[in-house]
């Protein structure tokens, strides 16, 4: 375990706890794409299938128990919540994010590092992951104004990858044999895409502005 | 069975 690994958790377990926040204290999801959320649940399932059969550390397993089970309460927050779910922008949030598993299910079948299903279900994870926040990108741009808290819980949300990088280049120069293409690559297009969301970002923060992704 | 065979990052 690195710094840069621990930051990157760290920030990862911060956007869930603005976004568990956010949804709280409005008791409103409004501006939050419900896709995207399923997507991480999805992430999260097929990532975490080690949980109970390999014990890496307690860390390990409660950061694990952490991120399924807030993801699942978020995504039954704007399911079924009774107050939550009417402030859905059930007609904004139009991503069609099953396209997005398909993808990444068949390149999972193409690129992985052994053909079983946990390597298969982990691989789809990584590409699943890199992809997952576009529901929710396309969601900004569609909603006006955007509040505080969504717009730092998505900025949380890219950092986390851009530690995870720092870490997998820290790892390189200090581990033997450390090659991990999957995740390196999938976790450069995944921070990338968030660059224009991050140049924006900086924006309104110079500016002291609200936040608005331009259509 | 090396550690790196393992996923051990979240």
């Amino acid at each position: 375990m690195n710094v840069f690994r621990f930051a990157g958790d760290m920030t990862h377990l911060f956007s869930v706890l603005v976004l568990l926040l956010k949804i709280y204290a409005t008791k409103s999801c409004s501006g939050i794409s419900l896709k995207t959320q399923e997507l991480y649940a999805l992430v999260f399932l097929t990532r975490y299938l080690d949980l109970l059969t390999d014990f890496i550390s307690l860390y390990n397993t409660v950061m694990k128990l952490v991120f399924i089970s807030s993801s699942l309460a978020i995504v039954w927050c704007m399911r079924a919540h009774p107050v939550v779910r009417r402030t859905y922008d059930k007609d904004q949030d139009t991503f069609r994010h099953y396209t997005l598993v398909a993808g990444s299910l068949v390149l999972a079948l193409l690129f992985h590092d052994r053909f079983t299903i946990r390597e298969v279900c982990w691989a789809f994870s990584i590409y699943l992951e890199a992809v997952a926040i576009l529901p929710q990108l396309v969601l900004l741009q569609r909603s006006r104004n955007v509040d505080n808290l969504t717009g730092q819980y998505v900025f949380f949300l890219g950092a986390y990858r851009a530690f995870y990088i720092l870490n997998w280049i820290y790892r390189y120069f200090t581990e033997q044999h450390f090659s991990r293409w999957i995740p390196w690559i999938a976790g450069l297009v995944q921070t990338g895409l968030y660059a224009d969301f991050f140049y924006y970002y900086y924006l309104s923060w110079k500016n002291n502005v609200k936040l608005q992704l331009p259509a | 069975f090396s550690k790196g065979e393992v996923h051990d990052e979240l």
